[in-house]
């Protein structure tokens, strides 16, 4: 059973990974990924442990292959196809950057610490508003909720996430687990409760805030 | 040095004894601490060993002190005004979101895990739109760009939030730094260049999004 504080860190490490890769670097150290990431080598060496014996001691990692196999263990090596439930501010806000961090922008080069795997994507929207229903935003159509449960058959949904305002949030939850959710990421700032093989990420923004705090004074 | 993962952790520990704190509580114990943040009780000791001697070995930490504590290393026993460029759709949702997490929304329990020090506020915005500066969001005022210097100043914002466009980004960030701002918060997905002693934070919706992935085959 690996520690979910682990499972946050292995998309950094896949990103590290993809860099190097790119740049054509066939061998990557720990430190190299360490200082990437901002965690120590021993963390590194620690957490890729967890899923097998691959680095040579004193050598590295062969990044071709840690790459598919961070990819693996993510789940990322098919296309895993996100719902968003919410199309407000941050609905919206959410599918502009879904796109910039894709395409990136004229004249701003992607940087690499922004990548996002091209098989994860929200490939749909869901919204009560008669005005969001039935347009596409950012290349995303966009349904009614009343269709949730159809559209997430239909479309192999296995992550939704909500951008709904907290009265709704329940509700909304419970038509995801019908639907066979598996996992949620949650914006809204209630607790929401569900079966126990459903896992919700809780998304705060205000977290990072209140860390920056320290830094203002330190 | 405390490092960045620490500080990171930081706003979950006050979260966590603030909720004891108001149950009233006296003594709060560090596997108390660590099942509601989901670190391990080991991590938690570890981390605020960091900051001095307050636990009492097989007993616990004094509720009281312990939040009084990590306020004050957090910086948030003054009030810390915050600032918000780029009144867009993230900007817009971000404003809404620092309203519910204060007042809660009727009908709806604020959840102690989303709780936000009323010490940190966002108390003004900034944009280049004509049809959003000098209008009032979600109670904050909204000035143009040009004016971020001056009300830097004036408000005594010490951290910027960046909810700009990519290309937008470093200029903006520039400005910050001109006026003396030392934490950044950066939505934009282009790497900041900044001087070392202005910290920037740069956040990734899309990261837990990548963790949840795993989720979904485990
Ligand atoms: N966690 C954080 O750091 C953070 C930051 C910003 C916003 N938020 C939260 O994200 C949520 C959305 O914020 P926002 O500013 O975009 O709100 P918003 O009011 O702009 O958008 C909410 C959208 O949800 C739709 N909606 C309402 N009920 C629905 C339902 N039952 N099914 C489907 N769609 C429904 C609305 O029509 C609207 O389009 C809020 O809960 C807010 O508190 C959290
Ligand atoms: N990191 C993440 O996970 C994440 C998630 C969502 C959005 N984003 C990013 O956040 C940013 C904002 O996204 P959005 O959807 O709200 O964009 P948006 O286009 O809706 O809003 C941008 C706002 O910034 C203003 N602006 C532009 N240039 C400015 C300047 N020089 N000074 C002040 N204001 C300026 C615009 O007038 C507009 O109001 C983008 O860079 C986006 O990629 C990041």
């Amino acid at each position: 059973k690996i520690p979910d504080v682990v499972v946050r860190r292995l998309p950094l490490y896949l990103r590290a990974v993809e860099d190097f890769y790119r740049k054509d670097q066939a061998i990557v150290s720990s430190s190299q990924l360490g200082e990437w990431t901002g965690f120590t080598p021993a963390q590194v060496r620690k957490d890729l442990a967890l899923f097998g014996e691959f680095g040579k001691q004193g050598i590295g990692y062969d990044a071709r292959f840690l790459h598919n196999k961070l990819r693996e263990i993510l789940g990322l090596t098919r296309d895993v196809s996100v719902g968003l439930v919410g199309l407000g501010n941050l609905g919206r806000a959410l599918l502009h950057h879904n796109v910039r961090a894709r395409m990136g922008t004229p004249g701003v080069e992607g940087d690499p610490k922004h990548w996002v795997p091209e098989t994860l994507r929200i490939v749909a929207a869901f919204d009560v508003d008669p005005e969001k229903v039935g347009v596409t935003y950012a290349q995303v159509p966009v349904y009614h909720v009343d269709q949730l449960l159809g559209k997430s058959a239909e479309l192999g949904l296995e992550i939704m996430v909500l951008a709904v305002p907290p009265d709704s949030a329940e509700a909304v939850a419970y038509e995801c687990v019908k639907a066979g959710i598996k996992a949620i990421l949650n914006f809204a700032p209630v607790n929401l409760v569900v079966p126990d093989d459903v896992k919700v990420y809780s998304a705060d923004l205000t977290l990072e805030l209140q860390s920056l705090a320290f830094y203002t004074t330190h």
